[in-house]
């Protein structure tokens, strides 16, 4: 299984911590600030107490010895810059680092960062989405071009099946899902199933069809 | 059309104005900093300087005719409550809040925000979701129960189509989609449909399935 070693207990590094050891996955977590380390105890597997940017304490450490590595330390860009180019000399695989803003993000990738993370900018963009229309609950990327919206059956969809609706071929999306009430998910439901008042659709489609359908929804 | 004012030029709140924007949505853009409007002036389709918590001021440029607010506020508690409290006051229909702790978002809660958005938390879950397997790619909540997870196609699917993996009857997860290199995706796919090597398979399915499934992956 893999070990993952997590810089920085801001609110970011230790959510991170907090999922990975749900998922009974090895993490140890790094903070030079003792508080931040008391309260990453009770969470992660190991907490320490370290300057991650002192290559002798992280090799004190063992960091070599981690599969994934997540450098989530926001403020501080010269310090998750010294500390990723550090993790990727002492031989991590991945080092995932966290940014603020995209001019962060071309540094940090330039000098060997695996992956970077802007939560703060990627949250307000998933917020703008499902704020957009009335009926829209929930709405974000998937992955590159394509979006998932969940929204509440309008009117016009009541009493029908969704082949009647022709949804894939009039709004070229796709239900892959319907919620109703407290019942469990019906996943990829059958054409001739019925949308009912208070249905909830889970639809996926590419950005532009999606978007369209979103703008004839509000 | 619905009419958007975000208080907070922050990266969250910045990102919101821009995703509206680009939805050719109207957004008011409010900060207490000069030089943050004057960012905001090339994003926002208005941009003004106010303090948020000055009830005369919100009156002045006419909050009530908002439909949506976004108190995009996050280190100062205090303020992100009061300003929740009057735009709720002038009858804002939705007020959205950020925080940054679980017990912020309590308190928003209570005293009235009709939903809290926590992006640090909210995704640093998202990115250790995605960082369990070498070869999930993305992983997150689309809702309540349900996951989605992306990943590249294991080496004991190749050349076989998706009916005789059974994988809804075996693994209990929903392929609602196949990316290709740089083809189309293929939504929905048929039964028939033979896995090569380097499909990236889309799923979705209940969270303990998706759990186990990437347990097994790992
Ligand atoms: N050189 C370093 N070595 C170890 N830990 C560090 C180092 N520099 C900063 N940190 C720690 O990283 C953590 C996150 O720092 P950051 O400045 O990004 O805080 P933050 O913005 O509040 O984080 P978040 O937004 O995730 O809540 C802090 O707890 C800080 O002590
Ligand atoms: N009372 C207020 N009225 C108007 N704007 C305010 C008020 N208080 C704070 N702000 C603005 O809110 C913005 C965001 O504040 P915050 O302290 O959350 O910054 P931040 O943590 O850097 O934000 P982000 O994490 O989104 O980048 C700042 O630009 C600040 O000027």
């Amino acid at each position: 299984a893999l070990k993952f070693i997590i810089i920085g207990m801001g609110e970011f590094g230790l959510s991170i911590c907090k999922q990975l050891a749900e998922l009974h996955l090895e993490v140890l977590a790094i903070d030079r600030e003792p508080e931040k380390i008391q309260i990453a105890q009770s969470i992660a597997t190991n907490a320490v107490a370290v300057d991650a940017t002192d290559e002798n304490a992280l090799k004190a450490i063992g960091v070599n010895k981690y599969d994934v590595a997540v450098v989530a330390i926001g403020t501080d860009l010269e310090a998750s810059v010294l500390i990723t180019l550090l993790l990727k000399q002492f031989g991590i695989k991945k080092v995932v680092a966290k940014a603020v803003t995209e001019l962060h993000k071309k540094v940090l990738l330039k000098i060997g960062a695996d992956m970077v993370v802007l939560p703060e900018v990627e949250g307000g963009k998933r917020l703008a989405n499902s704020l957009v229309g009335p009926n829209i609950l929930d709405s974000f990327e998937l992955s590159g071009d394509i979006r998932y919206v969940e929204f509440k059956s309008p009117k016009s969809f009541f009493e029908k099946t969704i082949s009647e609706l022709k949804i894939r071929n009039v709004y070229n999306l796709n239900i892959i899902g319907i919620k109703r009430g407290d019942e469990k998910v019906e996943f990829v439901p059958a054409g001739d199933t019925v949308i009912k008042e208070n249905d909830i659709l889970m639809v996926i489609g590419e950005m532009n069809d999606v978007i369209k359908f979103q703008e004839k929804e509000k």
